[in-house]
C-alpha cells in the first residue's frame, strides 16, 4: 500500500 | 502601476487553461523580472510554478511589486473575448482593486476593453529547493499526453521507473494491466521529435495519474516536455516557452 504525500511534507514555506 | 502588452494574447490564453483546473484562485505576482505565479491544489498534493518573462512582452513596465489577486474561472471568461492573435495590454494601479486588460487586433480597427474584479489572497509561497535530479527525460508533449491518458484509463496510480533500459510507465488496475517504455532516441533534424534521457542513478516512483493527465492541459504551450525524477520526492514537468515556462511539481506515492 502507498500513502499519497503532500507537496508541503517536501518544500517549506519561504 | 503594471502596463504589459503581449504580441499575442494566446500565450496567456494558454497558460490559463493549462492551470485553471488545478488552481482555482491565485495571485499574480508582478515585478521587473515579469509576471509569475506559484500555486498548491487544494489537496496540496501539487504545485505550479508559472513565470512570464519581461523579455517575452512587447512593452514591460512595473514599478513595485504587485499581487493580483485572480479567479482563472473568470479570468478565462474575460480571455475569451480575445482572439489568439490579438495584441494584449494589462494594466492595474499599484493597489488595484481591477486589472484591465485590453485588446486589439492585428488590423488595428477593434478596441476591446474588459475589467475584471481582483481578490485578496493570502497566499503563502514554498521555497523550492534546487534539486539534482537523478533522471531527467525530454520527450514530445503530445507523446506523454498519450501515454498518461491511456494508462488513466487503467488505473488510478502510474509507475515510472528509470533505468539505463530507458524509462518505463506501468499501471496494473481490475481490468488488466499496462505499460510502456520509452527508450533514448534523439532526433537530429527534428529535436522536437526526439526522446532523451538522462539517468544519474536508477529512479522508481509512484503517481498519481489523475495530476499526470492534468497538467498534460499545458501540451499547447511546448512541443516537448521535461520530466526531473528522483527517488523520494516531487516529481517535475516543466513546459518550456520562448521566455518563460510552467512548471508542475507533484509528491510521490510512497509506501507507509
Amino acid at each position: 500500500p502507498t500513502k499519497q504525500r503532500t507537496i508541503s511534507s517536501f518544500f517549506a514555506p519561504k | 502601476m503594471l502596463e504589459a502588452r503581449l504580441e499575442q494574447s494566446s500565450v496567456l490564453k494558454k497558460v490559463v487553461d493549462a492551470i485553471k483546473d488545478l488552481v482555482q484562485d491565485c495571485n499574480f505576482d508582478c515585478n521587473d523580472s515579469g509576471i509569475q505565479l506559484q500555486a498548491m491544489d487544494n489537496s496540496h498534493v501539487a504545485l505550479v510554478a508559472m513565470h512570464l518573462k519581461t523579455e517575452g512582452f512587447a512593452l514591460y513596465r512595473c514599478d513595485r511589486n504587485i499581487a493580483l489577486g485572480i479567479n482563472l474561472v473568470s479570468l478565462q471568461k474575460v480571455l475569451r473575448a480575445a482572439q489568439n492573435e490579438d495584441v494584449m495590454t494589462l494594466k492595474a494601479e499599484d493597489s488595484p482593486d481591477a486589472l484591465s486588460l485590453v485588446f486589439e487586433n492585428s488590423e488595428n480597427d477593434r478596441i476591446s476593453e474588459y475589467d475584471l474584479k481582483l481578490m485578496d489572497i493570502d497566499q503563502e509561497h514554498l521555497g523550492i529547493p534546487e534539486t539534482e535530479y537523478g533522471a531527467t527525460v525530454k520527450m514530445p508533449s503530445a507523446e506523454f499526453q498519450r501515454i498518461c491518458r491511456d494508462l488513466s484509463l487503467l488505473s488510478e496510480s502510474v509507475a515510472i521507473e528509470a533505468t539505463k533500459e530507458g524509462i518505463k510507465f506501468s499501471c496494473t488496475g481490475d481490468i488488466g494491466k499496462g505499460a510502456v517504455t520509452l527508450r533514448q532516441n534523439p532526433n537530429v533534424e527534428k529535436p522536437e521529435l526526439g526522446t532523451t534521457i538522462e539517468l544519474q542513478e536508477p529512479v522508481a516512483l509512484t503517481f498519481s495519474l489523475k495530476y499526470l493527465v492534468n497538467f498534460c492541459k499545458a501540451s499547447g504551450l511546448s512541443n516537448t516536455v521535461t520530466i526531473s525524477l528522483s527517488n523520494e520526492v516531487p516529481l517535475l514537468i516543466e513546459y518550456e516557452m520562448e521566455h518563460g515556462y510552467v512548471r508542475f511539481y507533484l509528491a510521490p506515492k510512497i509506501g507507509d
